[in-house]
């Protein structure tokens, strides 16, 4: 997290609100409930009071506007600039304002309101961008559902204001409230294990908590993204992942739920059900997945066992599930995700990678999972 | 060799970008300013968003520029 130099702040808790204006994409009451909700989030977890003015000078003015709107400061038009706030101070401090020519909502099918404001009010309170990508604070702008502060908002916050007083503190807090996101996983963590991999027309994606990495083979640096903010319908969390690159097609896992990417794009008729592989109801999760473009066939790996999926018949073979150790000797360990690279499997297991030979089934080489990341 | 239109407006893009969220120096009216404080902004801007830190406009660089976001600078004043 960072903080305004000088670590601006508000000096007194109790901090007044006023609403100038309001966009005609939605009702009143509904710019009114996102921004009561917004501040909600910060007051939650500190001992500001927002209070509500309606007419005069409060503390935090908030207007929605466009072009230039009487702060030098103008907005672009749609998209680019969404919005912009002051931190704290006299005057113009504290004053938050919203780009009139976007559209707001109070879904996902533009930019939505709350959210945005919730990031907005942030600055309003104190707070400056922060780097990690799964942070409220983050500069750029993606939907999320559930929880908005990360570990690392309610950091910045606290440094600021302090924690809830436990005389403020309600008698029954609801505990679905106040449950922060954690932060972006670090890619060099050596204790670092994957959920999932697979390859992407050429390039490789691996999946961590919300996040996933991009490795592309001319890029050193691998680009980390929020799953969300480019799949807003896959869940927060992968389980598994493989491509069949003669369909064109990457399936991802999560649950007794799959989905299909062609490229990038989710494709229609997903998500489906994990049986209709042929897996037994009983399966309720795959571990790890790969496909083996030698043999066509593609490898679904469930705690101890693994199963073996005709891609050509679109049927699991008979003699599925077999033992993991029996045919992999050597690994003896459940696979957290798996990829097949010229002739070579990769399993990774916590944070040990495994490099397998395919062919003379042993293990060739150990390595550290995060190697994969240039770490 | 002349800079294509297409590297022309993502100069601007970028230009415009590291004015706004990285406190790049504006250059003389219409001209563009040093070429080591652009570097070192798009090092800085890069560092940032966790892109690799290259200095160059590559590819990554420009869609992040592209996405949309906050007003508020990135860093400092």
């Amino acid at each position: 997290y960072n903080h305004f130099p000088r670590h601006l702040k508000w000096q007194n808790n109790n901090v007044t609100f006023r609403i100038v204006n309001y966009t005609p994409d939605l009702k009143k009451s509904d710019v009114d409930r996102a921004i009561r909700n917004a501040l909600n989030i910060w007051s939650d977890v500190t001992p500001l009071v927002f209070k509500k003015l309606h007419q005069g000078n409060a503390d935090i003015m908030i207007s929605f506007g466009s072009q230039e709107h009487g702060d030098y400061n103008p907005f672009d038009g749609p998209d680019g600039l969404l919005a912009h706030a002051y931190p704290p101070g006299q005057g113009m401090g504290g004053d938050t304002h919203f780009d009139e020519d976007e559209h707001w909502t109070k879904d996902s099918s533009a930019y939505n309101l709350f959210i945005v404001a919730a990031h907005e009010l942030g600055h309003a309170l104190g707070m400056s961008h922060s780097a990690d990508a799964g942070a409220l604070m983050y500069p750029v702008y993606s939907y999320s559902t559930g929880y908005l502060l990360s570990e690392d908002d309610i950091e910045g916050i606290q440094a600021l204001y302090g924690g809830i007083h436990r005389s403020q503190r309600s008698p029954n807090p609801n505990p679905r409230k106040v449950k922060p996101k954690p932060d972006a996983p670090n890619k060099c963590n050596p204790m670092l294990s994957f959920d999932a991999a697979t390859e992407l027309r050429g390039e490789t994606i691996i999946f961590k908590d919300r996040f996933y990495w991009r490795l592309h083979p001319q890029m050193v640096e691998p680009e980390q993204t929020l799953i969300k903010s480019t799949w807003p319908s896959l869940p927060n969390k992968v389980d598994a992942a493989y491509e069949n690159p003669e369909k064109d097609l990457v399936i991802i896992f999560s649950g007794i739920r799959m989905w299909a990417l062609n490229g990038y794009s989710l494709v229609d008729g997903y998500p489906k059900y994990i049986h209709k592989l042929g897996l037994p109801k009983t399966v309720r999760k795959v571990d790890a997945a790969v496909h083996i473009g030698d043999t066509g066939k593609t490898l679904l790996f469930t705690e101890e066992e693994y199963w073996s999926y005709d891609e050509a018949t679109g049927k699991m073979d008979s003699d599925s599930p077999r033992s993991i150790e029996q045919d992999f000797p050597g690994m003896d360990d459940e696979v957290d995700a798996a990829v097949f690279h010229y002739g070579h499997l990769y399993f990774f297991h916590e944070h040990v990678q495994y490099e397998y030979s395919y062919t003379s089934r042993k293990v060739m080489r150990i390595l550290r999972t995060n190697s994969i990341l240039n770490c | 060799l002349p800079l294509s239109p297409r590297d022309r407006d993502d100069r601007l893009l970028a230009e415009k970008y590291l004015r706004r969220f990285y406190g790049l120096p504006a250059g003389l009216q219409g001209r563009q300013g040093s070429p080591v404080a652009f570097r070192t902004q798009v090092e800085k801007m890069q560092r940032f968003f966790k892109l690799e830190v290259t200095g160059n406009l590559d590819c990554n660089t420009l869609e992040v520029m592209k996405m949309p976001r906050c007003g508020v600078p990135d860093v400092g004043e």
